[in-house]
């Protein structure tokens, strides 16, 4: 009967493309980016 | 054969000496430019030889610098997850190939890139090489890492090598291609990685307006050969199994990213996917072009014919009727075609044609030439359409249904009826295949599949019609549009007679399996 | 060449023709699934370019002093707040360096835990209520950047009760 498809972690549903977060063909997370650390002003 | 005395030593201690130059942190592209100036005048640069095996002893060198810093991490519960590499030399020799297409001084007119293929060229016959020797103890790790780094440098080209982007990715497309895993099997997992990277795949099928797709479509049917006689069974050995869910991941961002390549190539696709394999297929029908709307096929009363694409030609990039010229079909089938003369033996010898020999029958898993009988059915599908747009025939169906009552039906009808259940089978799935988006090849083969189950006169072939469709509709989803309209069509009009057949409730759960499945289809 | 695909006679011949059975084919396979390529094989280590570097005046050190990188600088930084605080500035503003990475190392030594998610550090504040092989639940302190309703902003410390610390997100 197949796998259900959306528990392979790509989010099928994303209006955005999926490639661009593809981490590999092993993984079920996107790939993560940068963790965004926002400076401060008062550090500049 | 071996280099020349000495040759080694050199080309060793002029490694070491750029890995000092990689050491300087920051920017040292005045330091690489002199390297490279130096290689070039001492003719290690020519694409000749020499260049060969002074390329292939530094990656050999980088290859076993990085594999002797392999720490198994015993303790790791995940069996991949062991060994820690270090891949400092790996960069050091990506860097360096960078740095000659870079700054190597190209001759007149030659462009930047002219070394690369042969760079690539030298790199996968020492993967074949090592592979070969090393059998099961091949680690396919360091070179993986190595096309990571072209990858990331050479996809997202510096402006030299401005509009080279191409260049590269077609380069590279081609190595992927020698080592497929029917090539070397034990680089098959960095290999699927590689050739969906997310600096690769998008980029091949975006840049120069489709001029790549060939490239992609080719590793794809690569993967698939290798997995075809393994897919055929449904219990799949772990390491098949992880292959197979990646590459459904990857067929998934196909699907979502770029499904007019799945829609332009799956006929080629369907020769080389196993029948069994029926949800990896389903993903690729079920694939269509992302600025067409699809009329939800429950909906009461769906004028199919009224829908403006259903009279369009869907755009196939495959060449249909490569098998059957290969085969020399063509032409009979072209002679039947036209003039349909009567007695003629092309019907007779059909189904011999379409077999294999007992011993080419052993290693494709089926008595039956797959690919030719795809190739067939959609060719004479291809005529049978053709010739209705013709001027003597108009668009309404009428005259599509007088014109089935030719050549071409007469095929379909002596071949459900000559051939045995697996042949009608594969012929009955080559059908199916074509239901996929609003367009006249859904439409067609719709039209056919529905027409053979009125008019057969046999219920076990009304019911592999159904068990076709049935187990196309039970995996898991997705399920093609033209596969559901299909469905929806014979069990909801009195003139198949669908619910009569005792095939319909031959056993408990058949009945609650057709009930559910005619619910899920509204 | 890049046509359609020959029929699957030619597949099965390159199957077992030029190159190898399937059985051989799958004893290769299982031994690459051993050496899967690893995420970080295709990670690149990102060069830290430091973004405002605070302009000081000529009497303050311009350049670091090298015990920042010295491991037993750090492991000098004790558990009272004031050195809790500086591992905490270098993890989080010297980013891919060499003290970011001593700082972590303290942090946990401390047995204070990252969490992937929140990109936030927790230390336990009591014993978790709950505790099951895939999360604990309980009252945390955590280091955070803290934007308070009357616009003070700093970083600070804060209580947490009933937080659910999955350890899928445990870095």
């Amino acid at each position: 009967l197949g796998i259900d498809l959306t528990t392979l972690g790509l989010n099928l549903n994303s209006s955005d493309t999926l490639h661009k977060k593809f981490a590999s063909p092993w993984s079920d997370e996107p790939v993560r980016g940068e963790p965004e650390y926002v400076v401060p002003e008062c550090y500049y | 054969d071996s280099d020349p005395a000495g040759f080694p030593g050199q080309v060793s201690s002029l490694f070491s000496d750029w890995f000092k130059i990689c050491e300087f942190p920051g920017n040292n592209d005045v330091a690489c430019a002199r390297y490279v100036q130096h290689l070039h005048q001492r003719g290690m640069l020519k694409g000749d030889e020499i260049s060969d095996r002074f390329f292939r002893r530094i990656m050999e060198l980088a290859v076993s610098h990085c594999l002797s810093t392999e720490v198994i991490n015993s303790s790791s519960s995940q069996p991949h997850q062991g060994q820690s590499l270090s891949f400092l030399a790996i960069d050091s020799y990506a860097k360096l190939v960078f740095s000659i297409l870079k700054f190597c001084p190209s001759d007149q007119g030659s462009n930047k890139l002219s070394l690369l293929p042969k760079v690539l060229n030298v790199t996968v016959r020492v993967i074949q090489k090592d592979a070969e020797e090393k059998r099961a103890s091949f680690n396919p790790r360091p070179y993986f890492r190595l096309f990571i780094n072209w990858m990331l440098d050479l996809c997202s080209l510096d402006p030299v090598f401005d509009g080279a982007n191409y260049q590269v990715l077609t380069a590279l497309a081609s190595s992927f291609h020698h080592l497929q895993p029917l090539k070397v099997a034990g680089f098959s997992f960095a290999w699927l990685e590689l050739i969906s990277h997310r600096s690769f795949m998008p980029k091949l099928l975006t840049t120069n307006a489709q001029k790549g797709w060939p490239y992609f479509q080719r590793l794809l049917v690569d993967l698939f050969q290798f997995m075809e006689p393994f897919l055929r069974n449904a219990e799949l050995a772990e390491p098949v199994h992880i292959l197979y869910k990646g590459t459904l991941r990857v067929l998934l961002v196909l699907l979502h990213d770029f499904p007019e390549f799945l829609c332009d190539y799956h006929f080629s696709f369907c020769d080389v996917i196993p029948p069994s394999c029926i949800q990896m297929r389903n993903i690729i029908l079920s694939a269509f072009p992302r600025n067409m709307r699809l009329p939800d096929p429950s909906t009461p009363n769906l004028k199919i014919d009224l829908l403006a694409e259903i009279s369009q030609s869907p755009r196939i990039l495959s060449e249909v009727d490569a098998t059957l010229k290969a085969r020399q079909m063509k032409n009979d089938t072209d002679e039947y075609l036209k003039s349909k003369q009567q007695g003629s033996t092309f019907l007779t010898e059909l189904k011999q044609k379409l077999m294999l020999s007992p011993a080419d029958a052993a290693r494709a898993g089926t008595r039956y030439n797959v690919p030719l009988i795809n190739s067939l059915v959609l060719y004479i599908g291809m005529q049978a359409i053709q010739q209705a747009r013709s001027p003597s025939h108009s668009q309404s169906m009428a005259s599509m249904s007088s014109f089935l009552v030719s050549a071409a039906l007469d095929i379909f009808q002596s071949l459900i009826m000559d051939l045995d259940t697996e042949g009608r089978y594969l012929f009955l799935n080559a059908v199916a295949n074509q239901l996929r988006y609003p367009n006249n090849h859904t439409h067609y083969f719709s039209f056919i599949l529905l027409y053979l189950f009125a008019e057969s006169n046999q219920e076990v072939i009304q019911e592999q019609i159904t068990r076709v469709l049935l187990e196309r509709l039970i995996v898991n989803r997705p399920h093609p549009w033209g596969l559901l309209i299909t469905f929806i069509e014979l069990i909801k009009y009195p003139r198949y007679n669908f619910w009569s057949k005792t095939f319909t409730r031959c056993a408990p759960e058949i009945e609650k399996l057709f009930e559910s499945v005619s619910r899920s289809c509204g | 060449d890049l046509g359609a695909i020959g029929d699957n006679i030619s597949a099965s011949t390159a199957n077992s023709g030029g190159m190898h059975d399937q059985i051989y084919n799958l004893q290769m396979l299982e031994a690459a699934y051993y050496r899967l390529p690893q995420p970080k094989d295709s990670e690149r280590a990102r060069t830290y370019t430091p973004r405002h570097p605070v302009i000081t005046p000529q009497s303050y050190p311009q350049v670091q002093a090298p015990i920042v990188n010295n491991p037993a600088f750090w492991e000098r930084l004790g558990p009272d707040s004031y050195a809790t605080d500086m591992l905490f500035f270098s993890f989080y503003y010297q980013q891919n360096t060499y003290q970011q990475y001593l700082a972590a190392k303290e942090l946990k030594k401390q047995s204070w835990r990252y969490h992937r998610k929140f990109n936030s550090w927790f230390q336990r504040h009591e014993e978790p209520k709950v505790a099951t092989d895939d999360f604990e639940q309980g009252t945390y302190v955590y280091f955070d950047f803290h934007i308070s309703s009357d616009e003070q902003q700093g970083w600070c410390q804060r209580i947490k009760t009933e937080f659910i610390f999955e350890y899928s997100f445990l870095e």
